[in-house]
């Protein structure tokens, strides 16, 4: 929050569109903005009602460079939209910068509702949160519209401010606000791990860590680097060899070079020279001394020459017949310095593929510290 | 060889970035030092805020940031 208990005094709250941007149809601009509002008031007591002339409390509108309030915007990209504190007069106003191409649903510009719910949240009395994961973080990432949920950070922030709703639907309850993951929990379990161009990347929910040369892990979410990723994937690894990353849910398998995905992708699983009955995959590394790509499903594996495109014979193998001293399903794997990191839930086995021996068990903070 | 204008872009883009949000303020006179160690306290305050390696210089990564699309949200102090 703001801090000073800046805040409106009153839950009925009035809002004006005093203009419209030429991206979007009126209609668009009114569904969307009205949508953006009640981001807020479904997790509060707020209720905003539209008002089309005099004063409202939130007054809405477009412009570029100069634009009456002595905060004038900077032309397209850096700053895409503002807005002030809850206060009388110019408070609680929301600003959209009009030399920004704004979206409804496209992934090209910038969707206006999530620019605009996190303007309300400005409205409302919150302020900037350092959570990667929040509405409220000051830099603009892309997330799906239609299932968007607000975060629980932002839930957490308001809610300070003005107290839950209480006016909601037993039957119908809303879906838990998502809580971006923590690498100090000792309880984590990653969805996937993988390296990146010589660095380690760490997959969780919507989010992934990366460790680059400075050691110090950066928490990002999935579609701010890759818009067409999916989040909560269950394998990633790198293929070196053709410098594209790999990223896996369930029966389908996205291949991405730099920011981009691959043309072509999402494909089957069975693309990637999997048998037809299986049907998830739970870890998967790329070995670039044997050119082999290594796909998990719990305690066995199947192993895949990459120079001869075909499967190996003899797979699926328990996994402790190929890595013996390496115990439970495996969860996430890596190769990284020469060595072979299996993860089982939060406990990992560091194998040793020239002496064929587990040589460490260590625990998540060692490769993604704390 | 001539000077990179990427460089200079960079610079200007550091000194508004923090003059619009970190309130970056114009130290003038014989102070010179005292602005540097201003500007770099500011770069680490950001750095420290996005998670990112503070070293009070702008490196790669900092730079990255500064330039993804964010909102403006003008200074609540500064308003009130």
């Amino acid at each position: 929050t703001f801090g000073e208990g800046l805040k409106w005094p009153k839950n009925q709250l009035t809002y004006r569109i005093v203009n419209y941007t030429p991206d979007l149809s009126q209609a668009e601009v009114d569904s969307v903005l009205g949508k953006a509002l009640q981001v807020w008031a479904r997790v509060t007591p707020l209720k905003f009602t539209r008002i089309s002339s005099g004063d409202a409390d939130i007054m809405i509108s477009f412009g570029a460079g100069s634009h009456g309030d002595y905060y004038p915007f900077d032309g397209p990209g850096g700053t895409l939209a503002h807005a002030f504190a809850p206060s009388a007069g110019i408070g609680g106003d929301a600003h959209f910068d009009e030399d920004e191409l704004f979206t409804s649903s496209s992934t090209k510009g910038y969707l206006l509702f999530l620019v605009a719910a996190h303007e309300f949240g400005h409205s409302l009395g919150l302020s900037h949160s350092s959570d990667p994961g929040a509405l409220m973080y000051p830099t603009y990432s892309y997330r799906d519209p239609n299932t968007f949920v607000l975060p629980r950070d932002d839930v957490n922030g308001i809610q300070s401010l003005y107290g839950p709703n209480t006016d909601v639907n037993p039957d119908k309850p809303a879906p838990p606000p998502p809580v971006t993951p923590d690498a100090c929990d000792p309880s984590l379990v990653l969805d996937a791990v993988s390296t990146l161009r010589g660095e380690k990347i760490f997959f969780k929910n919507s989010f992934f860590w990366r460790i680059s040369g400075s050691g110090q892990a950066e928490q990002h979410l999935i579609k701010s680097f890759w818009t067409d990723a999916p989040d909560n994937i269950d394998a990633a690894y790198e293929n070196t060899a053709q410098d594209k990353l790999y990223l896996i849910k369930d029966q389908k398998v996205w291949a991405l070079f730099g920011y981009d995905l691959v043309q072509g992708y999402p494909k089957s699983l069975s693309s990637l020279g999997l048998p037809t009955k299986v049907k998830k995959i739970s870890a998967a590394l790329y070995d670039k001394n044997t050119r082999k790509t290594l796909f998990f499903t719990d305690n066995y594996y199947y192993s895949y020459d990459e120079s001869r495109k075909v499967m190996d014979k003899g797979y699926p193998k328990l996994v402790e017949q190929g890595f013996p001293g390496v115990t439970g399903k495996i969860t996430a794997a890596f190769q990284y310095n020469g060595l072979t990191y299996l993860y089982s839930g939060n406990r990992v086995f560091e194998y040793s593929p020239t002496s064929k021996k587990v040589t460490r068990v260590l625990s998540n903070s060692y490769l993604l510290p704390c | 060889g001539p000077i990179s204008r990427q460089a200079d872009n960079d610079d200007a883009l550091i000194q508004s970035y923090l003059k619009k949000f970190y309130n970056l303020t114009e130290q003038t006179g014989p102070h010179s030092k005292g602005r540097t160690n201003h500007m770099s306290e500011k770069i680490a305050e950001m750095q420290k805020f996005f998670g990112l390696t503070v070293t009070g210089t702008v490196d790669q990564e900092t730079l990255q940031v500064m330039k993804k699309p964010r909102c403006g949200v003008p200074e609540v102090a500064q308003y009130t």
